[in-house]
């Protein structure tokens, strides 16, 4: 999509939410 | 010591990703302090046969951090 949250952001030692459906 | 594709299908595939990500972070982070977050979020969305490549050849992870630079600004633009 290309909403305003677009891309999802990964943190180093934060469980990764970017995801969700695979 | 380098993650595998054995050590990746032992776990769920929520896991993978997490793995991998802690893994291609660093190394973004080296080439765009900035947006490494965004950049590692974007990546993680591809294969991850082809994260593996990309943990093994800087050339490889480069021209995608590139491409993904590329379409981060455009989408901020």
């Amino acid at each position: 999509g290309t909403n305003a949250s677009w891309p999802p952001e990964f943190c180093p030692g934060v469980p990764w939410k970017g995801l969700q459906n695979i | 010591q380098p993650l595998t594709a054995s050590m990746l299908a032992a776990v769920p595939p929520q896991e993978q990703k997490q793995m991998l990500g802690e893994r291609l972070f660093p190394l973004i982070q080296d080439m765009h302090p900035s947006l490494a977050g965004k950049i590692t979020g974007m990546l993680l969305e591809m294969d991850n046969s082809e994260l593996l490549h990309m943990l093994e050849s800087t050339e490889s992870l480069r021209s995608k951090v590139d491409e993904a630079v590329a379409v981060l600004k455009a989408h901020q633009a």
